[in-house]
């Protein structure tokens, strides 16, 4: 069955649709069968994939029981990734989503017979920097999170509510399977003394789930969106790139496959 | 009358709160009487300035009319800067806000009594990165908008939606006389042609809005706030306590004062 994996942090600009995008991009290199949902109302990881917005198009109308999450799948240019893209009302969502009976469950739901078929090995979910309707629906949807964290002082911060609210979410049974699957480091500068500051004290609190590649920071992560492809496209030879490959593979272990 | 100036991007990591804090602080230092309150769950902005976050002593008791503004005004460690801490429960305030009667003018209405008497020049909002109840009661409480604008991609993919946003309020008559009163590059690396182009992009579409201030990347500025203080204070010679003085002396001239 599908595996499906949230990638959160309420904290802004940590790099979560660059790891969305690369790590789904890396593992459908590799063979396995990708679906990226963009549940973003910026809509950033639909356009780092090149995909246009359409209205009626994203995730939207499935969360309001409008359309079926089949319906929405569209294919990218890579082969075995597929996503759905956002829109911007999907921002107007979470009003609307908030008025029907059990909210918080309507993704888990519609992705329910998804999961069943074999059709993609992960599915990724691309969340907002909130812990609004749209990530708690992500969350509750998910078996698993990943949190990708910069290495600066104020995501050090939050990382604490983040793990918080996953395990209150197992706690209190709504999603009672859900798990951090991995922390992952972004933007890391090793001439920085702060970079290993932080990378140091989350060792030390989370060292499980410490992932050991660290995505270094380089502009080329900053100029492959623009282009619409995932830096394995951009640029097939950086630093990036094999970043997010070792990254791929390092998720691969964790996940029983290799 | 006091002046409220959000300071807001649904983008994250662009630099809002490190904005927030130093530009309040640079102004103080030139002996206006600021005020910043912090409207994000995250309390970046509260330990940024060495603040604790404590239950019941932020906006939110005010938001839902339980406490008045003055309240919940606390001394930084700064003459001149007073600040409204934010605590963790704001996340969950914004679903209690919205059960209210006219809760978009929740904050409005909260300022109205500081705006009438002269005890503050400036009182800053510090918004999450989302355009929810929070930033929206934040945008129509304010005069005029700041808005922070990372050199990247995905952050000027997001910069129409801002705009448009404060132009829909102004426009519906919520906020009337709510217009954007610049644009802030940040995290500018002259080296990289991304930052280059992104610039230039900012400058075609809004030249009138731009700041010439651009504030450079520099890791002073994510250090400061492990110390609980303005970069003005951690590192008062380096080259972001010069770009943040130097966006605090353009940002008066607009403002009348010099
Ligand atoms: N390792 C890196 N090196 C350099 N730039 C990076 C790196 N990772 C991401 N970026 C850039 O930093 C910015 C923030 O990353 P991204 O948008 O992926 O974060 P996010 O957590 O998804 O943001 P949001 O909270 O707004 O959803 C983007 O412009 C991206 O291109
Ligand atoms: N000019 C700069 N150079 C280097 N680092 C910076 C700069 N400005 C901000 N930072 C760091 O980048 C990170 C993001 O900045 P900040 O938290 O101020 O953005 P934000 O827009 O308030 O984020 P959020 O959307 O989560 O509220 C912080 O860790 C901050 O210390
Ligand atoms: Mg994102
Ligand atoms: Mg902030």
């Amino acid at each position: 069955p599908s595996r499906v994996i949230a990638i959160a942090n309420q904290k802004g600009g940590v790099g979560k649709t660059t790891t969305a995008v690369n790590l789904a991009a890396c593992l459908a290199d590799k063979g396995l069968q990708v679906l990226l949902v963009d549940v973003d109302p910026q809509a950033n990881a639909t356009s780092g994939l090149g995909l246009v917005k359409r209205e009626m198009c994203s995730i939207y109308p499935v969360l309001l029981g409008e359309k079926t999450i089949r319906q929405q799948v569209v294919s990218t240019s890579l082969p075995g990734l597929d996503a759905i893209p956002a829109e911007l009302d999907l921002a107007g969502a979470e009003v609307d989503i908030a008025r029907g009976e059990q909210y918080l469950h309507r993704l888990r739901e519609a992705l329910a017979d998804l999961r069943k078929d074999l059709q993609y090995d992960f599915v990724f979910l691309d969340c907002p920097p909130s812990l609004g309707i749209l990530t708690v629906n992500a969350l509750v949807a998910a078996d698993a999170v990943l949190i990708p964290l910069q290495c600066e002082y104020y995501a050090l911060e939050g990382l604490s509510v983040m793990v918080g609210l996953v395990q209150r979410l197992r706690a209190g049974a709504t999603n009672p399977d859900l798990h951090v699957e991995g922390i992952l480091m972004t933007m890391y500068d090793r001439r920085t003394n702060l970079a290993q500051q932080v990378v140091h004290e989350v060792r030390r609190h989370f060292p499980a789930l410490l992932y050991d590649t660290l995505i270094p920071r380089t502009v080329r992560l900053g100029e492959a969106p623009s282009h619409g492809v995932p830096v394995t496209r951009y640029d097939p030879r950086g630093i990036a790139a094999q970043a997010y490959r070792q990254l791929a593979a390092e998720f691969m272990v964790r996940h029983g496959l290799s």
